[in-house]
């Protein structure tokens, strides 16, 4: 496609996923290959074709547990406690409906386990034998009798105590994770050796042994969780790493992107502080100031973005903006779309677009600036959310609440 | 709060420099 400064033109072919996977096997040795859970470089077995409709409503439920947990985190251990009760289970969100995916290995012999990976939570855990309630996976469960690193953590140990909720049997440590819908994974704390790739082996790892799981996750064997607290797997090499991992998220669902700790960043990447809470230590803040549509900034006051806070996450799908940010986002956007049919509203998308007959599109650049100058400019992968040709919808949504 | 989602993730190299809090950006990723 071409690119102006204010306008991506693509060819409306480009807009729908692949059915074939285009990324090479042999990925690089020293990154973890990050796929989409649903698409055909997924080592998970496709079982039914997404529901696309379905997926936003999970990720409403992850927002909707999001807003709840950060609007009670004061206290975050009876918060937890008190969230299965006060979020009903059709609204609740699970922290495990992330959509992207990477290839661990666990033990010795290391094994390789299929996870999602979520900078929204912290604990790592899979599902471990014996399991006394297991959902059903695609590899083998992990047997850590099998491991010959395998070490149990006692509850007196301080390492236990790095769990948000965690109780003690037979003088083992037990954590639990449960989510706003009732999601959960409990069972032996436990470390292990983690391999990540030929030449990321990290002995000694921290994480959960789940026997006791159910939820949302697909047929994925467990969770990376890169959060910021001390339990995450990024705070648990932030001395072999240095404190820093990357990413990049593939443009569609039939490429590969990567996963990758430590290492120097490319050089065109620009920099906006991190803000960090202690109230809410799992997640990664930052300040959003302005948006620009067609390569006009928004008349959007900073007040409006800095009383809600942002905060970035790999696990959510859809950007959440404060109602009066959205609103002006969506009114800019639609003017400068007047040329294209609408088509009706899907789920919590309320842009749409019919591009039937078209060869190709002309659509509006997007981006968002944050604190310090650094400015994301939205791939065009990331404006639209293509349903189908008649049915593709502006990638954004609003909160309800101007202090969501 | 307002929240980044995957989707407008996508292409890009999103770096988290947790020792020197800062989050980076880097345009055309994943090649």
């Amino acid at each position: 496609g071409r690119e102006t400064e204010s306008r991506h033109v693509v060819s409306v072919r480009s807009l729908l996923p692949g059915s074939v996977c285009s990324s090479p096997r042999d990925s690089n040795p020293f990154m973890l290959k990050v796929v989409h859970r649903h698409g055909p470089c997924s080592p998970l077995t496709p079982g039914q074709k997404p529901d696309y409709t379905e997926l936003l409503s999970q990720d409403q439920a992850r927002v909707n547990w999001l807003h709840h947990w950060i609007s009670t985190s004061s206290n975050q251990k009876s918060t937890r406690a008190s969230l299965a009760a006060n979020i009903p289970a059709s609204s609740g969100g699970s922290i495990g409906t992330g959509n992207y995916v990477v290839n661990v290995g666990f033990g010795t012999p290391t094994k390789e386990f299929t996870v999602v990976f979520d900078t929204g939570s912290d604990l790592t855990w899979i599902q471990c034998s014996p399991c006394r309630s297991c959902y059903p996976q695609q590899q083998q469960l992990f047997d850590p009798s099998r491991s010959s690193t395998y070490s149990n953590i006692s509850c007196n140990s301080p390492k236990c105590s790095q769990l948000d909720s965690s109780s003690c049997l037979a003088g083992r440590c037990r954590y639990e994770v449960d989510y706003g819908d009732k999601s959960q994974s409990e069972g032996f704390f436990g470390s292990d050796t983690l391999t990540l790739t030929p030449s990321d082996v990290l002995p000694n790892f921290l994480f959960g042994c789940g026997d006791q799981n159910k939820g949302l996750f697909g047929q994925a064997a467990g969770l990376l969780g890169l959060g910021r607290q001390p339990v995450s797997l990024v705070s648990q090499l932030k001395s072999k790493y240095g404190g820093v991992f990357s990413y990049c998220l593939p443009s569609t669902s039939s490429s590969s992107g990567y996963l990758k700790l430590g290492g120097g960043a490319p050089s065109n990447v620009n920099f906006t502080p991190m803000r960090a809470s202690s109230s809410q230590p799992s997640f990664y803040f930052l300040d959003l100031v302005a948006i620009e549509v067609g390569g006009k900034q928004l008349p959007i006051s900073q007040t409006v973005f800095s009383n809600a806070g942002t905060l970035l996450d790999s696990g959510t799908v859809i950007t959440r903006l404060p109602p009066s940010a959205y609103a002006a986002l969506r009114s800019r956007f639609r003017q400068l779309m007047t040329m294209y049919k609408m088509a009706p509203p899907q789920s919590i998308l309320d842009t749409c677009y019919d591009f039937t007959g078209n060869d190709t599109v002309s659509v509006p650049t997007v981006a968002l600036v944050f604190g310090g100058g650094a400015t994301l400019n939205v791939d065009f992968t990331g404006i639209l959310y293509v349903f189908n040709m008649s049915q593709a919808c502006l990638a954004f949504a609003g909160n309800d609440d101007a202090s969501d | 709060v307002g929240i980044i989602g995957n989707v407008q993730q996508k292409r890009f190299d999103v770096v988290y420099d947790i020792t020197n809090s800062r989050i980076g950006f880097g345009a055309n990723g994943c090649s």
